[in-house]
C-alpha cells in the first residue's frame, strides 16, 4: 500500500506546486519510489519537472476517463526514483465532464489503485479550486498536506479548506486525515508573517511541520529551468527548508 | 452603459485581489461611482474591504441564481463612491449547478444589466480558474484586465489565457478585448522578474500598463485591516503604484 498524500489549498498561489515538486524529489533522492501526479490544468508541477505538458490522450485526463489506462500514462524524470503522471491543458473540459460521469468523485481513487505497488510514495498536486479535480485528489489520497503562505488572504481561506475536509470524510473518504500544515514563503522580518504563523501554529495544533520554507527567489527561478531545487541549487535556504521537510515526512508517517 | 472590466487570471496569488480592490477603490477616490462584484467563493474581495462575507440569499451566488435580484444585494463600502455586490462561500457550490441551467455563461451578465445605469464602471474579480464563474465574468465584461506576477509558471499560464480568451470571443461575447495587462509584484533587483516582465511586454506589445506594481508588504498587510490600500497606507509604494494605475486606466478606456 503506497502512502498517497494529496498537496492542496484552494488559495491561489501558496505553494501547492513547489510542495509537490521539492517534496517528491528529495524524497526520491532518498532512494523511496515516489510517483507525483500532476491534477491542476495549469500543468506547473509536470514542466516544474522538466517535461512537455500532455496531450489529452497521454495526460492525467485520459486516467480519470478510463482508470485502467494510468499505468501506461506515467513519464520518468531526471530523477530515478521520481516518475510523473503529467497534466495537460486538455484538463480544463474534465471539471466540466466530470459532473455527468458515474462515481466522479471516484476516478483518480480508481486510476491509483493499478500503480500502488509500484511505488512507496503517490504525492498529488491540486489546483487551486474545490471542484472535482481536488475533490478526486483528496478521495484519491489517505492524507492531505497544506501548504499555507504567511499572508492574510491564505489564513482566511483555513476554515473553508477545514469544512472541505469535513465534507470529503463526511463522505467518500472517512479516513482522509491532514498530515501537516507547511509554513511557506516565510519572511521572518515581516511582522504579518510571524503573526500568520502563530496563528496557524494555534489553529493546526502539533500537526504544522518544523521546516518552514523561506521566500528565496532560487525556488522560483528553478522552474524556468525544468528541475526541482535539489538539482538547481542544493545550497540555497529553499532547498534546506525543502530536505528538512522531506526529513520529518519520512520520520513520521502522520497518524490521527 | 457603464464600463465593465473583468479582473481574470487562472493562476493562483497573482494579485487579482488586490488589484481589483485598490485599482476600485483609487477609481472611486476620484468620485467616480463604481461597483465592485466579488465572483470568486474565496470572498477575499468582500473582506478586503471590510466587509462579511455572504449567506446564499445576499450574496452574488443569489444573482446568478436570479439575475433580477443583483441591485438588492449591492452593499456600500467605507468609501462613498463605492459599493460592492459581496461573494461567500456557498458559491463554490455554484460551478457545479451552473453546468445545468439555461445560459449558464450569460448569468452575471444578465444579472448586471439592471445595474449598470447605476455605476460608471463595474470591475469583477475572478477566482483563479477557467471554470463557469470566471466564465461568467468573462461573458459580463466589455474587457479584461489580466494582472501578471513577475514569474515564471505565472508566464507560462498566459498562453493558456489567451485560449480561453479566444474561446470566449468565438462565442459568447465577441467584443471582449484586453484592457491590458499588469505587472504585479515586480522586484527590481531580482533577474527574474525583469526577465518575465520583458517577455511579457513582447508577448503583449502595446498593452502592458505603464504603471507597474512592486512587491510591497503594506498591500498583503492592508486587507488583514479591511482597507484597500488608499485607506491603510497611502504613502506605500504599493499605494503609488494602484493610483498611477487608476491614472491610466481612467485615462485611456482602452481600444481594440
Ligand atoms: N518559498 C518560496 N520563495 C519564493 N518564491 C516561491 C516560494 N514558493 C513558491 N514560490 C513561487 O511563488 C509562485 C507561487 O507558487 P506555486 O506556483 O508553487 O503555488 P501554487 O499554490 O501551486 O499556485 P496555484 O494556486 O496557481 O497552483 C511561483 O511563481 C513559485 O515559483
Ligand atoms: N504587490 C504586492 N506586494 C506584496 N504582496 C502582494 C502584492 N500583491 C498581492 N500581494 C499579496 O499576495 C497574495 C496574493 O495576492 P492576491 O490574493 O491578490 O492574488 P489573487 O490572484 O487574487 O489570488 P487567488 O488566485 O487566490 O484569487 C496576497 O496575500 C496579497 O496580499
Ligand atoms: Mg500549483
Ligand atoms: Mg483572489
Amino acid at each position: 500500500m503506497a502512502r498517497i498524500v494529496a498537496v492542496a489549498n484552494q488559495k491561489g498561489g501558496v505553494g501547492k506546486t513547489t510542495t509537490a515538486v521539492n517534496l517528491a524529489a528529495s524524497v526520491a533522492a532518498a532512494e523511496h519510489k515516489v510517483l507525483l501526479v500532476d491534477l491542476d490544468p495549469q500543468a506547473n508541477a509536470t514542466s516544474g519537472l522538466g517535461l512537455e505538458s500532455a496531450d489529452l490522450e497521454h495526460s492525467v485526463y485520459a486516467a480519470l476517463m478510463e482508470p485502467s489506462n494510468a499505468g501506461a500514462l506515467v513519464r520518468s524524470s531526471e530523477l530515478p526514483f521520481l516518475d510523473v503522471l503529467p497534466s495537460g491543458p486538455d484538463l480544463y473540459g474534465a471539471e466540466i465532464e466530470l459532473v455527468e460521469y458515474e462515481e466522479r468523485y471516484a476516478r483518480l481513487q480508481n486510476a491509483l489503485h493499478g500503480l500502488e505497488s509500484e511505488y512507496e510514495i503517490i504525492i498529488i498536486d491540486c489546483p487551486p479550486s474545490l471542484g472535482l479535480l481536488t475533490l478526486n485528489g483528496l478521495c484519491a489520497a489517505r492524507s492531505v498536506l497544506i501548504p499555507m503562505q504567511c499572508e492574510y488572504y491564505a489564513l482566511e481561506g483555513l476554515s473553508q479548506l477545514s469544512k472541505s475536509l469535513e465534507m470529503v470524510r463526511a463522505g467518500p473518504n472517512p479516513d482522509l486525515y491532514v498530515e501537516g500544515v507547511l509554513l511557506t514563503m516565510f519572511d521572518g522580518r515581516n511582522n504579518l508573517s510571524r503573526q500568520v504563523a502563530e496563528d496557524v501554529r494555534t489553529n493546526f495544533q502539533g500537526r504544522v511541520y518544523d521546516a518552514v520554507i523561506p521566500r528565496n527567489v532560487r525556488l522560483s527561478e528553478a522552474p524556468s529551468f525544468g528541475k526541482p531545487i535539489l538539482l538547481y541549487d542544493i545550497s540555497s535556504k529553499g532547498c534546506q527548508g525543502y530536505l528538512a521537510l522531506a526529513k520529518e515526512f519520512l520520520e513520521v508517517p502522520g497518524t490521527q
